[in-house]
């Protein structure tokens, strides 16, 4: 059961899997799993939806779209039986989940997420072989019709960064954008990246200040200050293009030019020492630390409707 | 499976522009094989690279040649990936 899952190591996708239908065959009233769609290799796209009633505005959180960032699915697991936990018991999240549906997509890029177990433990892109080239492979962060094509991304198949063929090419990335537009009542939405410690909001592709620049400052620094106040965790936060780089046809920034303000990206830790590799027993600290910025962004989200 | 015996990853501290550039310069190298973990986009952000066990010498020469400070943060990326693997099977074994 999801009791006895062990939430302090990695899982592979087979067993990611089964504790997604595992969590939804033991909450039935509230869990259910929606298939999004396929990736390129036909593994489903497994959707987690938390939901306590109908007709619902909802809140997105994905992990995973960068396969070799681990740490972030093993993060996604835990904040599934966090929000089944603390229904009922924690009045934030019981008000939150009373009032929106949340919505859990642990591995964004399951065919990259495979082959880190099985052959690659570094591959960070989608698995579509790109026609002309012997590299294989787009940058499902790279791939978003926002700004695509711009600086901050790159044209070679190759390239750790490469945009793909045209904006929404890679089924992974289309099946989010579908979902989101059938939807049409999502609203906030975070993608979970690692590792740099920083949490950050649009725009990427442009240095044009998003119009509510203010309130998304204001709220990520309620966020970060929540998330440090565990383990002292030190983080960066601001707009991608002023705390990172320039990167366009990025997931957050099409988020965000559909309406969706609240629009986040997170770089999880790696505390300094070991970057994608980020040892399992730091699975749970950083897990942690994560679900009480994600808890500051949602109950914003929740008291401040739009 | 690819292995990475022998792979290290460096982090790079750049102390002005000039330094990023000829990392900029260094990462459009193709031949070294070079995995930066953590572009170098400016100075005020460390730069991390995951560097192939045949390329090292050669990066190694280049930084200590531009003066360029960095130390060690893997020694070696296989032990710690092995490390990974073996806490996995461990778990998976308990679970069955």
């Amino acid at each position: 059961s999801t009791d006895d899952f062990i939430y302090t190591t990695y899982h592979d996708l087979n067993t990611i899997n089964s504790f997604i239908d595992m969590i939804v065959a033991e909450n039935p009233n509230m869990v259910s799993k929606i298939v999004i769609g396929q990736s390129y290799e036909n593994r489903p796209l497994n959707v987690l939806k938390f939901s306590t009633g109908a007709s619902r505005p909802g809140i997105w959180i994905d992990t995973g779209i960068h396969s070799r960032e681990w740490v972030t699915l093993a993060s996604g697991i835990w904040f599934a039986k966090k929000i089944v936990t603390d229904y009922g018991r924690d009045p934030i999240l019981t008000d939150i989940l009373n009032n929106y549906d949340i919505f859990l997509e642990i591995a964004t890029n399951p065919d990259g997420y495979e082959y880190t177990h099985t052959r690659d433990r570094m591959w960070r892109k989608t698995r579509k072989p790109n026609p002309g080239s012997s590299c294989v492979g787009v940058d499902p962060n790279r791939n978003w019709d926002a700004g695509f094509g711009g600086a901050g991304s790159s044209s070679s198949p190759c390239s750790e960064t490469y945009r793909g063929p045209s904006a929404h090419s890679e089924s992974e990335v289309k099946a989010i954008v579908d979902f989101v537009k059938s939807h049409g009542n999502i609203k906030a939405f975070v993608s979970i990246h690692s590792y740099s410690q920083m949490l950050l909001y649009p725009y990427g592709y442009t240095s044009t200040p998003a119009k509510d620049q203010a309130e998304l400052h204001e709220v990520v620094t309620k966020a970060v200050s929540a998330l440090q106040s565990l383990y002292n965790t030190r983080y960066r936060y601001g707009s991608i293009i002023t705390t990172i780089y320039q990167a366009s046809g990025g997931t957050i920034d099409w988020t965000y030019n559909q309406g969706i303000k609240h629009s986040y990206t997170f770089e999880l830790r790696d505390t300094g020492f070991y970057g994608f590799l980020l040892p399992a027993e730091q699975i749970v600290p950083t897990a942690e630390e994560t679900w009480l910025a994600l808890m500051a962004i949602m109950e914003h989200t929740k008291n401040n409707p739009y | 499976k690819r292995t990475f015996e022998g792979d290290q990853v460096l982090q790079i501290t750049a102390k002005n522009e000039a330094q990023i550039s000829l990392l900029k310069e260094l990462s459009e190298q193709e031949h070294l094989g070079l995995d930066f973990w953590r572009e170098p986009i400016h100075q005020s952000l460390p730069v991390d690279v995951r560097v192939p066990f045949n390329s090292l010498q050669a990066v190694r020469a280049f930084l200590r040649y531009n003066k360029i400070h960095y130390n060690v943060m893997i020694k070696d990326v296989q032990d710690l990936m092995d490390a990974e693997q073996r806490q996995m099977v461990k778990y998976r074994t308990f679970a069955k």
